[in-house]
């Protein structure tokens, strides 16, 4: 059984697809068969790794409304273990079509059923906003984590992102689980960065990852290469944030 | 007549709200009646002008289903010439409920309809994501402002975001234009930012605003003291930049 990790907030840039990628490169390379899935319909996390959504024989779009099976592209070229079920713009119309759908709210669920077995670890990277394809990566996942940003605007969308949690857990998924909230685009000289730690640290205690991920501009040039931190950079900082918080993820993973 | 601008782009974290809230504060302190327009359920907007979300009588959401007729809230007591229609929570409902409404794509064109006589500008911010409330947004506006990353990521993105400007035009709203893309957060140190820039100009000449808005702390902690950044740090850069832009965005108007 595969443990399905949504990567959610609704706050737009706090780093979830950059986490998203970087967790799921980092878990293959320590030799878990991991399989990224690109619930955005930016595509981000399906061109961080390389693959052109242009090119797409299948895409997750033709997966969730049934037309096709879900066909993982496996990385191994580049990157062993790791597996992707990429996306395009043509995500976009699954919002506005699935709102007829049977089931709306559990299509994903019942594609990642299908290949639970083959993976020990699924991550979900989710689109911004409250929609029908982030309200479907949650009633997928058996835990999330919640990537902030150390700034005002985004903690004080942080209410909302438990709120959705809440309710998806009453109404959805009743076995979701909130795995930790984790620290992006970290900058400690700034007090506002330091003010925000400590907030945290005061709502949500332990389940703050202890790891903060490091702003560093080479997480943001990784991506234009089509590569994960840990194969673009593999001595920076991001490089080694990214591996020590993959470790405290496989450590919570085993605990809850 | 109103000049109404959406402040747009999917992407989520480029500086949207910090855009039109500080331009809209500009516009305002240099003699314009400008209204604000928060179309984003998260409310940003709203809290980074000092206004508190929980306490609202009414709100954008009761007036785009036609509950309520549109009730500005003037911020005159620190920002003359200022108002904002503010929002909360509630208008992530309106995402699912108003699929079924007539007219669901052209709720906001009709509210702004009977305040257009009132004022000068009508800055509208959009949430990320490609949804109903974000297309509402791009149908009540006569002209788009698009506010860019120098980040890879981010300049992908564009291509999706000037698709949907053009699918806007031909379906929905004939006299939608683009004015211009802002280069957001922008830190000349960085040999990506650069590159950005060279791109973007290539690809959008002069339809590129020449203000730069560079990164500084300030303009992250003007939010948390409901402030925009030119009441809150009024010499620093940021407040600099956002009173050059918004001459540049009067200019673009006037020539339009
Ligand atoms: N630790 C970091 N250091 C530097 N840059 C980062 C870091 N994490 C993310 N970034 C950059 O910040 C931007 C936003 O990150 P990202 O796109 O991962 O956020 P997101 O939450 O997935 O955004 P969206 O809401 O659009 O899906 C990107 O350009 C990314 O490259
Ligand atoms: N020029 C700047 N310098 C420093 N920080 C900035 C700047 N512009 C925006 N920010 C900060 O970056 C973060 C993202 O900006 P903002 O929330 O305005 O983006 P957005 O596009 O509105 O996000 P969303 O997609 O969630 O609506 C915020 O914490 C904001 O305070
Ligand atoms: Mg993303
Ligand atoms: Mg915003």
């Amino acid at each position: 059984m595969a443990h399905i990790l949504a990567i959610s907030n609704q706050k737009g840039g706090v780093g979830k697809t950059t986490t998203a990628v970087n967790l799921a490169a980092c878990l293959a390379s320590s030799g878990h068969d991991t399989l990224l899935v690109d619930m955005d319909p930016q595509g981000n996390a399906t061109s961080a790794v390389g693959v052109n959504s242009r090119g797409l024989t299948t895409s997750l779009y033709r997966t969730l409304i049934g037309l096709d099976t879900p066909d993982p592209i496996a990385l191994h070229d580049r990157m062993p273990n790791l597996w992707i079920l990429p996306s395009n713009m043509d995500l976009a119309a699954a919002e506005l079509e699935f709102f007829d759908l049977e089931n709306r709210e559990r299509r994903l669920r019942s594609v990642l059923r299908s290949l639970d077995r083959e993976f020990e670890y699924i991550i979900l990277d989710s689109p911004p906003s409250l929609s029908l394809l982030s309200i479907n990566t949650l009633t997928a996942a058996d835990r999330v984590i919640v990537p902030v940003q150390a700034e005002f605007l985004a903690l004080e969308g942080l209410s909302h992102v438990t709120a959705t949690i809440n309710r998806i857990r009453q109404s959805l998924n009743p076995d979701l689980q909130l795995l930790g909230i984790v620290v992006t685009m970290f900058d400690g000289r700034t007090r506002l960065a330091q003010e925000v730690i400590q907030h945290l640290g005061a709502i949500f205690g332990p389940k703050v990852f202890k790891t903060r991920l490091v702003r560093s501009v080479r997480l943001s040039e990784a991506p234009s290469h089509g590569l994960p931190i840990i194969q673009y950079e593999p001595k920076s900082a991001g490089a080694i944030a990214y591996t020590q918080f993959s470790q405290e993820v496989i450590h919570a993973c085993e605990e809850a």
